[in-house]
């Protein structure tokens, strides 16, 4: 048997809408720890990793281990079915060949029952290994959507340059070319709106604008995110999920020819 | 010009 359930399909929905453009289906790891995710787009240049803890749910009950296999265009149209403060639970037996997901309004008077044939899937898991990234920098994600979303009417692709003095975004194309430079803020009263910088070697990378546009479909889930970059290895995007988790993108760097 | 890499080719694929 599992069974867990979340007071608020909200964090669910927004989760959904964060994977929706890269992912079309996924296996959904669930242990007594909770549920983790992870699978490559479809052209395997970028990685989605999420992490739900169980101790993030109101109820989480998990009796055997299940790799469960799901459609997530699927997924994302039954979530859309719940509204924001609906409880949801996600149910299935062990073994199991569909998974239920069950919506209940807050005054329990609406109780509504989705259920969602699984998918067998190849298991492919890749691992991560532990690095130490030479830059870290955090910041408001709702700003790196923007500049993201700016600097790709430029170019299909963004420079990321991080040094000491802040961070700079660019974008280079037949029309012109646009850069963003945010400097690390002095003062950091506000935390969501900080500019932070762990530096310890400045970095200069190039990604392509689809995959960032992708990932910032997770900015409703944390108002900060996360960049992590070394030389020549994946950028690391990365987002808290409330107390519940994180969502880790990691997208492949374009390098010379 | 850059050209794209793939994800898999940093991670080890188990």
């Amino acid at each position: 048997m599992f069974e867990a359930r979340l007071a608020q399909s909200a964090i669910l929905k927004k989760v959904l809408e964060a994977v929706k453009d890269l992912l079309t289906e996924a296996t959904f790891e669930c242990s007594d720890s909770g549920i983790q995710v992870q699978a490559m787009d479809n052209a395997h240049v970028s990685l989605v990793s999420l992490n739900l803890r169980s101790d993030g749910f109101d109820k989480y009950r998990c009796d055997r281990n299940l790799s469960m296999g799901m459609n997530i265009g699927t997924m994302t149209k039954i979530l859309r079915c719940a509204s924001s403060e609906d409880t949801v639970t996600l149910r299935a037996v062990d073994s199991p060949d569909n998974i239920i997901f069950i919506f209940e309004s807050q005054n329990k008077e609406k109780l509504a029952e989705y259920e969602m044939k699984l998918i067998n899937m190849d298991l492919e898991h890749l691992g991560i290994p532990e690095t130490m990234y030479s830059c870290v920098v955090k910041m408001p994600s709702q700003e790196f959507a923007r500049i993201c979303r700016d600097l790709s009417q430029f170019g299909e692709a963004i420079t990321i340059a991080c040094s000491k003095e802040g961070i700079k975004f660019s974008a280079a194309g037949d029309y012109g070319n646009a850069n963003v430079k945010l400097a690390q803020t002095a003062d950091s009263d506000k935390e969501e709106e900080a500019v932070l910088i762990d530096m310890q070697e400045p970095v200069k990378l190039t990604f392509a604008c689809r995959y960032l546009n992708s990932f910032v479909k997770a900015t409703p889930l944390c108002a900060q995110v996360k960049l992590s970059m070394s030389s020549d290895v994946p950028l690391v995007c990365e987002y808290q999920i409330g107390e519940i988790g994180h969502i880790r993108y990691y997208l492949a760097p374009k390098i010379d020819d | 010009s850059k050209s794209q890499m793939g994800i898999a080719s940093y991670f080890k694929v188990h």
